[in-house]
């Protein structure tokens, strides 16, 4: 563990609660893309299926339950909570997500680095990881208005990998044979998809506007 | 270590 990756799975656990506290407290989704959320639990139910055979640390095995009830149980928020689903854009939340498992499952199929069921699985993840994003992206450049809490989810959200980088730099200069590629590529392009969404966070930040993505 | 790689990270 470096600070590094300790400073992003912070990053990741806060995007978590903010939005868990946004749809908890406020009992209101708008602005949310259940899209998003739906990938990202698929995201973690394929990437820990060794949370029961490996046993790497409390902290690993916390954190995995922590992510996976955290994103299941938002989207049971949005889907079947009798307040919070109606704050829920269906009209707007459009983007067709399957398209995007698919690509990822054949990528998967022909790109990993051990063919097995559990490493199969595990790059599957990684590269729907990458653009589970976009859903949540073209439902705020739809939203007119983006409220505080989202832009901090989705602020904080596309942080935590792009702190992963760094913790993959340093543990590629401290550990022999650490190389990693498959994950550093889709961590580089998740990033790089969250750099307009950036760009129009800070500009929005530093001129005390609120945050709005052109359409 | 001689266990194939393990997935350490989240």
């Amino acid at each position: 563990m470096n600070i590094f990756r300790l400073a992003g799975d912070m990053t990741h656990l806060a995007s978590v609660l903010v939005l868990l506290l946004k749809i908890h407290t406020i009992k209101s989704c708008a602005g949310v893309s259940l899209k998003t959320q739906e990938l990202y639990a698929l995201v973690f139910a394929t990437r820990y299926l060794d949370i029961v055979t490996d046993f790497i640390s409390v902290y690993n095995t916390v954190m995995k339950l922590i992510f996976l009830g955290s994103s299941f149980s938002i989207v049971w928020y949005i889907r079947h909570h009798r307040v919070v689903r109606r704050s829920y854009d269906k009209d707007q939340d459009t983007f067709r997500h399957y398209l995007l498992m698919i690509p990822c499952m054949l990528l998967a199929l022909f790109v990993h680095e051990k063919f097995t069921f559990k490493e199969v699985m595990w790059t599957f993840s990684l590269y729907l990881e990458a653009v589970a994003i976009l859903p949540q992206l073209v439902l705020l450049q739809r939203t007119r208005n983006i409220d505080n809490l989202t832009g901090q989810y989705v602020f904080l959200l596309g942080a935590y990998r792009g702190l992963y980088i760094f913790n993959w730099i340093y543990r590629y200069f401290t550990e022999p044979h650490f190389v990693h590629w498959i994950t550093w590529i889709a961590g580089v392009v998740q990033t790089l998809l969250y750099a307009d969404f950036f760009y129009y966070y800070f500009e929005s930040w530093k001129n005390n506007v609120r945050l709005q993505l052109p359409a | 270590r001689g266990k194939n790689f393990q997935h350490d990270e989240l």
